[in-house]
């Protein structure tokens, strides 16, 4: 099965 | 002092509808550029990115920069006591403002209405979005990709999206059975209905349909869409919004175990 990620994984907090 | 008029609310009126089932809240940046709003949705899943530039004003002024803290269902139900032709005009103080004005006026000068509503205090944090090339970036007419999400929806919770130089795949399976939607690249690229793939390299990423289905909102804005993927980065969703600016949809994908 495929899990949910976050998109704050991706696009760092400035 | 901040006021920004638009002549035909609109275009106001559906890039709300495009984000407040979406979003709570938002900060609403102004500057002489234009109005920008980033924001993430409660699950943190996606991101919405939405600009409005200040030359698709028909007038704007922004003394200074302000950062307008607005509930989204707030403003929706405001934008949605004004008729389509409506002039609508936005006005704020510009020193850490408590409230906004939105003011109405009827195309024939006979009504005139204002509404005031409260800003809050948000302290959201901004997100770097990294400018990416995309692996594929598929120009579609908005109706068909709606279409594909919400009918695909019914058959699975997760939608796979699959591209390739012959056409993009949309494919869903569940208790009920399983779909597939594909689209080949269409001859004619400059209609309205065309389908276009610029593809570097092939990719397949898998995405929950819920939020397509919230990104899909925004189709009354644009007769096109762009869908930007690269194999485990967020989808983009792009739909322009007028020559004044465009919405941004940024989506985690699902990774498998």
């Amino acid at each position: 099965s495929s899990k949910q990620s976050s998109i704050t994984s991706f696009f760092k907090r400035k | 002092m901040f006021e920004a008029s638009l002549a035909q609310s609109a275009i106001l009126k559906k890039v709300l509808d495009a984000i407040k089932d979406l979003l709570n809240e938002a900060n609403f940046e102004c500057t002489d550029d234009g109005i920008k709003v980033q924001a993430m949705d409660n699950s943190h899943v996606s991101l919405v990115s939405l600009e409005l530039r200040s030359d698709g004003f028909e007038k704007y002024r922004c003394d200074r920069n302000l950062s307008m803290g607005v509930n989204l269902a707030s403003m929706a139900k405001i934008m949605r006591c004004s008729s389509n032709s409506d002039k609508v005009t936005i006005k704020a103080q510009d020193d850490n403002p408590d409230k906004v004005s939105f003011i109405f006026e009827s195309s024939n000068q006979e009504r005139i209405s204002d509404y005031e509503m409260k800003l809050m205090d948000i302290d959201a944090d901004q997100l770097g979005i990294p400018d990416t090339e995309y692996s594929c970036v598929v120009k579609m007419p908005s109706a068909e990709f709606a279409r594909i999400c919400k009918d695909l929806n019914q058959f699975g919770e997760s939608l796979v999206i699959s591209c390739s130089k012959e056409g993009i795949k949309f494919s869903t399976s569940g208790d009920l059975g399983s779909a597939n939607v594909k689209l080949a690249q269409t001859t004619d690229a400059d209609k309205d209905d065309a389908v276009t793939i610029e593809m570097r390299s092939p990719v397949t990423l898998t995405f929950a349909c819920r939020y397509l289905n919230h990104f899909t909102k925004a189709t009354p804005l644009s007769s096109q869409v762009q869908l930007s993927m690269s194999d485990e980065i967020p989808l983009l969703v792009e739909y322009r919004i007028g020559d004044m600016g465009c919405i941004k949809y940024y989506l985690a994908p699902k990774i498998d175990d």
